[in-house]
């Protein structure tokens, strides 16, 4: 297989904000973000898996300096829209392999989640796209998936 | 704001799987995509949220032909791994819109959802890296939402 990768890498700033349950309809994910934008909040990531029994939970990440204003946003927003419960983490670490022409190594991804699970480490969040895939981890086990990671890849990276 | 777009794009060639309520433990997301790479399916997206209740939906995107395999293994895995149901669409829309600098510009992912929203279109799926977003909408939806996007950024595309 001709896999290249160009880099690993952590990224340990940020924190989560989940909003879960919400109603699978259309507008909502524009109000939600609307309103964290407008107050200038950077976010970095946004995962929304696909909706159960009519309700979807939605999950981003923001600077950690942010995430006591990004909770009072959501759940000012949470009421309006009939939503569930916010749960966050003050703290997560993203870790992203990319290289290109990644679309057809499914691989890459497959090989994350398993040196991840080799190391004991849980998969929080999942994210992939054509050129890279981020996975997010509890941010006290950052550093040792950085570790797993670049051992994993060492042969691959250019 | 200096905001440059590459590219407004739509792959309507995939259908969804769902596999609701994974345990979140670790080693469980290599185990149910070891099987599926093994069976030599390309899979395109993996998005999976933050869990709740100690469970977490995730959902994947392929080939439109590899659905019905990729039902069999995931039906297969859930029993092992003590997970809850599957769900599937047959056809699915992911619209992209790509480029450089992308991080400090939450607001394509605003506009996205924004456009979307004015045209009535849902959200299903959300996934977003630095250089990329990509928002998934039923199939049927693929073409409006493409033209909407076309349309909300035609003001920023190189
Ligand atoms: C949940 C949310 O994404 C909703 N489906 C929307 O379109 O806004
Ligand atoms: C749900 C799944 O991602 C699990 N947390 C794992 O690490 O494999």
């Amino acid at each position: 297989e001709d896999l290249t990768i160009e880099d690993v890498t952590l990224d340990a700033s940020q924190g989560r904000v989940t909003l879960v349950g919400v109603p699978d309809v259309p507008g909502l994910a524009a109000s939600i973000f609307e309103r964290v934008g407008e107050a200038g909040i950077l976010v970095d990531m946004i995962v929304q898996s696909y909706s159960v029994e009519g309700r979807a939970n939605l999950t981003f990440t923001v600077p950690r300096d942010d995430i006591e204003r990004s909770l009072e946003l959501v759940e000012a927003v949470r009421s309006e829209i009939g939503a569930g419960p916010v749960t966050s983490s003050a703290s997560v670490a993203k870790l992203s392999v990319s290289g290109i022409g990644m679309r057809s190594h499914t691989s890459v991804a497959i090989r994350m989640f398993s040196a991840l699970a080799a190391a004991n480490i849980n998969v929080e969040m999942i994210s992939t796209s054509e050129v890279r895939v981020n996975v997010v981890v509890d941010g006290a086990d950052g550093e040792a998936a950085l570790a797993a990671l670049q051992k994993e890849f060492a042969d691959v990276q250019r």
